[in-house]
């Protein structure tokens, strides 16, 4: 199983629509995918149609089960997207409280990898959308991914937050056997305007070895696939949001540094 | 000295471009304005060219002066802008790591309130740019400020959001004496797309009473001023955004239950 998280500590960047639009295709062309949501606000949990404020199954389960120490199995977890091939386990608010409570407890950072690796030869892929800030849950999803996807918007504030997540990724690096590959996808790029085609020259030029060669362009069917609760490429597979998401999922595919 | 808020739990709302496009405003309009980060992101640091990596003097000077009990004199906390009558007390890094320290002080939620009463001769207005998570910081934000803003995006998952906001708000009012009065802000308003105009009818119908009547309309002249360094009403007065601003800031002002 290929375990991809989708963190940005900036937030608005469009993890979400990413996660979602990669597992959407990967399912699409036949391929088992979960997705697992670690974002207390529940964003691609609401995406789909469940509530974050009444789910019990959850990702909060799995830390619930760790600290109680009962016994948890993770299928349970998994619900139906509505989406052949499609399942998610869904974010539950109780996510939230856990950053207070986690300085206290040990090993909390290891409690998504340990229960993926239960889910190992159920799916052939797992897609984690990550909350935009640092902290026990951005921590558990970048030990159990294999490989780290980060949107950033192509405009001036953005940069700033990708600085931060490069520094954080660094900082990560130094507590694991191999670095952790990532790769930099530029979202809602708009070559109308100034601010985009500048910022996406400053990430070609500061980022050129781990940046996507293509880009995510501005388009509301992406918003709108949001709102019917739909993954991109089976609301409107036509749709340019939609093609690029494919062409992305074909070099991450192919990157040899993904699999 | 009025202390206004702009928080929402969402990321990428138009919190930080609302901030200081609002204090810009309140300067070129004569009156004494402080701008204060508490985001540990630092967006609004970044967008006046201070490093949140490197500042000294930042609003964590206040935590810290808090926890080891030693005196601060907070007037040195304030930056210039470079625009004025528009002082910035900086963000930094070491902000993130509070929340994890948070739970085990007592008297923290008030550290930012006390502070600010310190300097309440000094300023007509504060306005307080917050970070998009339920934490120790948001809830100094809540506690100090008189008014909140909340800035939503004009869009499906952003309603989501909203829900979320207002429920914090409901449960911080229950330890206060007298309810927080909020005004809901559209933000990224596009007519020509269903996804903006169906999500402001939603909010029309739902939060009528606490809503501006008015839209920040989407606006890439916004994102030029961060990359500028300026805000909006000085980078350039007679765009949209900057127009649509300064009616929100009429607004605010002539409405009683912000002073
Ligand atoms: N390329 C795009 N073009 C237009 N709209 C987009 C695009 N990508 C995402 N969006 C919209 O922008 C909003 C923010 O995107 P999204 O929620 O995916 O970001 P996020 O990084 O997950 O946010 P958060 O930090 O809150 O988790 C959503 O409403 C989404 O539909
Ligand atoms: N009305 C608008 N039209 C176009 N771009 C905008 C508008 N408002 C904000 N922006 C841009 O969108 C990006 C996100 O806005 P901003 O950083 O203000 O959001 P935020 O809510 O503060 O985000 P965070 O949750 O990361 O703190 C910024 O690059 C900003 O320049
Ligand atoms: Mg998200
Ligand atoms: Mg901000």
């Amino acid at each position: 199983m290929n375990i991809w998280a989708v963190a940005n500590q900036k937030g608005g960047v469009g993890k979400t629509t990413t996660t979602v639009a990669l597992g959407g295709l990967l399912a699409a062309w036949g391929l088992r995918t979960l997705l697992i949501d670690i974002d207390p606000h529940g964003s691609m949990t609401s995406y789909f149609r469940y509530d974050p404020e009444a789910t019990d199954d959850s990702t909060y389960s799995m830390f619930d089960a760790s600290v109680k120490r009962y016994p948890l199995d993770p299928h349970r977890l998994v619900h139906p997207t509505g989406t052949e091939g499609l399942g998610l386990i869904p974010s539950a608010m109780p996510l939230a409280a856990l950053e207070r409570q986690s300085g206290t407890l040990k090993g909390m950072g290891l409690v998504l990898k340990r229960t993926l690796s239960e889910l190992r030869d159920d799916y052939d892929y797992a897609l984690i959308d990550c909350p935009p800030v640092l902290g026990i849950l951005l921590i558990n999803a970048l030990a159990a991914c294999r490989h780290l996807i980060v949107p950033v918007q192509t405009e001036f504030l953005a940069l700033k937050g990708l600085e931060r997540m490069v520094r954080t990724l660094r900082m990560v690096n130094r507590s694991r056997p191999r670095a952790l590959p990532h790769t930099i996808v530029p979202t809602f790029f708009d070559k109308r305007t100034n601010a985009s085609r500048e910022s996406l020259h400053v990430m070609q030029t500061s980022y050129a070895d781990t940046l996507w060669p293509g880009v995510i362009p501005m388009d509301t069917r992406l918003r709108e696939a949001a709102r019917a609760g739909l993954p991109p490429a089976v609301y409107d597979p036509r749709s340019r949001g939609a093609s690029a998401y494919a062409e992305l999922l074909d070099f991450l595919r192919t990157d040899t540094r993904a699999v």
